[in-house]
């Protein structure tokens, strides 16, 4: 019954499909904001210095791997954790009472949990841009070839990140340790949303 | 998880934009 497809991503206009809608125009409709916001962040990546010099299999590999990651990145300010709302969007807003009573659960607190964390360190523009290449390049490294090129890429971003994190806050030695333990936060966060993607299928 | 990205089309959307070559859809 199409009147209980549920659409937790908030990419997605609204949590409830349209009944009057197929799943395609469903899927057309998610793929218009989906779409354009996975080719900015392989814009992004263009930007990395080195990461255009990685072999094509290696950028598509870490792309692939870590283009969910830096979405969470990018839009973790849509999971509001003060006021307890996710922003869809069409820019409506929902409570998280309302979105758990549709059926979203533990992923959904997960990402208010990494929310809330990372906003807590109240980042740079630069900072943050800086943190999500570190994300990207430091992904799953399944079906990388050249996997020293990669290290020695996630090394000069993190040394990159260090130098500026320490000269924004001298005095705040945690706080880009506290930085660095996000990404294992991230990779917990796609590994549970990796499954609910097991779960669908566009055919 | 074998390839959950691929049930979204993910690798083909990266390949087009990581080549330059975007479909000239209407945005």
């Amino acid at each position: 019954n199409r009147k209980d497809i549920l659409l937790a991503c908030p990419m997605n206009m609204h949590p409830q499909a349209d009944p009057n809608k197929t799943p395609q125009e469903i899927w057309e409709d998610f793929s218009l904001s989906f779409t354009p916001a996975v080719r900015e962040v392989v814009e992004f990546a263009k930007h990395i210095p080195g990461f255009s010099s990685l072999s094509q299999n290696d950028q598509i590999t870490l792309l692939k791997a870590g283009t969910f990651e830096v979405l969470m990145v990018r839009f973790a300010s849509l999971f509001n954790v003060k006021e307890k709302t996710v922003t869809f969007i069409s820019g409506t807003t929902y409570s998280l009472e309302a979105l758990k009573s549709m059926g979203m659960g533990t992923l959904l607190g997960t990402m208010f949990d990494f929310s809330e964390k990372l906003s807590a360190l109240e980042l740079s523009a630069e900072e943050l841009g800086l943190f999500t290449a570190v994300v990207l390049v430091s992904t799953d490294r399944s079906g990388i070839e050249n996997v020293k090129s990669v290290e020695m890429l996630q090394d000069s971003l993190i040394k990159a990140l260090r130098t500026l994190v320490s000269k924004s806050a001298p005095g705040d030695v945690s706080r880009f340790t506290k930085l660095l333990l996000k990404l294992p936060d991230l990779r917990t966060l796609n590994n549970m949303h990796s499954e609910k993607l097991l779960s669908f299928r566009i055919d | 998880f074998s390839d959950p990205a691929s049930n979204l089309g993910l690798e083909d959307i990266i390949r087009k934009a990581l080549m330059g070559t975007v479909e000239e859809r209407p945005e």
